[in-house]
């Protein structure tokens, strides 16, 4: 475990705490897209798998765990809490995640680095991550007024991917000198469909307005 | 053995 990897596991875990924060004290869900939220629960689920099966260390263990319960949670709260569910923004959170989900699939039965089912899920899994935001920012750019924790949210979860790269190439130089070019170029995608939003997101910091995404 | 692209990443 590197300094990086920490770094970005605590900063994907703080993504989520602020999501609840809000989820939980505002009883809103307002700007938040229900399917990413759906997306990452399908990325957590078929990515560990392995849960059962392979232990590394109490806090894999305890991270999937945390992971794989705040992801559930978070759909259960937007779909069904009776408060929150009439906050959803149900009108502006159109984008067809279904496609998302199938071109993944196709995607990962013909990129994989073996054709067994666990490497073929935990492969679909990086590559529905990589596009797992695209709704979350389809639905920013058709808010009118992002609130900070929601922008701060996004932000975290970007930022997250970011550290992760830094990761690998840690662990490239520094350990197996392997290439894994299934995760990093997934991961790069991902960084990068972030790239328009964390410019908007540092210049609202620095000019200490409103975060607003251009249509 | 650990396959050479450990899973042992979140």
């Amino acid at each position: 475990m590197n300094l990086f990897r920490l770094l970005g596991d605590m900063t994907h875990l703080l993504s989520i705490v602020v999501l609840l924060l809000k989820i939980r004290t505002v009883k809103s869900c307002a700007g938040i897209s229900l399917k990413t939220q759906e997306l990452y629960v399908i990325v957590f689920l078929t990515r560990y798998l392995d849960l059962f099966t392979k232990y590394y260390s109490v806090y894999n263990t305890a991270m999937k765990l945390v992971f794989l319960g705040t992801s559930i949670g978070i759909v259960w709260y937007m779909r069904y809490h009776k408060v929150v569910k009439q906050t959803y923004s149900k009108d502006e959170d159109t984008f067809k995640h279904y496609f998302l989900i199938l071109l993944s699939i196709i995607l990962a039965l013909l990129i994989h680095r073996a054709f067994d089912v666990i490497e073929v899920l935990w492969t679909f899994s990086l590559y529905l991550e990589a596009v797992a935001i695209l709704p979350q920012l389809v639905l920013l750019q058709k808010s009118r007024n992002i609130d900070t924790l929601t922008g701060d949210y996004v932000f975290l979860l970007g930022a997250y991917r970011a550290l992760y790269i830094l990761n690998w190439v840690y662990r490239f130089l520094m350990e197996n000198h392997k290439f894994r070019w299934i995760p990093w170029i997934s991961g790069l995608v991902q960084t990068a469909l972030y790239a328009d939003f964390f410019y908007y997101y540092i210049k609202s910091w620095k000019n200490r307005e409103k975060l607003k995404l251009p249509a | 053995a650990q396959d050479p692209f450990t899973k042992d990443e979140l």
